[in-house]
């Protein structure tokens, strides 16, 4: 079973990041 | 003939109906985007970006989820950086 580096994905900050940008400036 | 990472997600992405539309939302957004209507194409990055998160975290691992995996960070970053410009401009 390869699992290369790039797999892991940091889904908190991707999410993190999506709710900043929803935040109204 | 050079073909843009999303178009060829797309194509990878035939059998995935919801990845398939959150990816024509994301097109949407970048078209609207060069056509500087920028409280339209953050609303449209928005939309796309929750849903293709929310389908990277069901991919299995291969080249589509490492294709999706670069188009969200770069779709953020376009994003991130439309939100920087509309606060420091006027309006």
């Amino acid at each position: 079973n390869d699992h290369a580096p790039y797999e892991d994905i940091d889904f908190e900050d991707l999410s993190k990041r999506l709710e900043d940008l929803k935040k109204k400036t | 003939q050079t073909i843009s990472s999303r178009e060829l997600l797309k194509e990878m992405s035939q059998n995935k109906p919801r990845l398939f539309a959150a990816l024509e939302v994301a097109s949407a957004a970048v078209a609207k985007d060069e056509d500087g209507m920028t409280a339209d194409a953050l609303d449209l990055y928005q939309q796309s970006l929750g849903e293709l998160i929310l389908m990277l975290s069901a991919e299995l691992a291969g080249r589509r989820r490492e294709l999706l995996h670069a188009e969200i960070q770069a779709l953020m970053k376009r994003a991130e950086f439309l939100k920087e410009q509309m606060k420091t401009s006027d309006w």
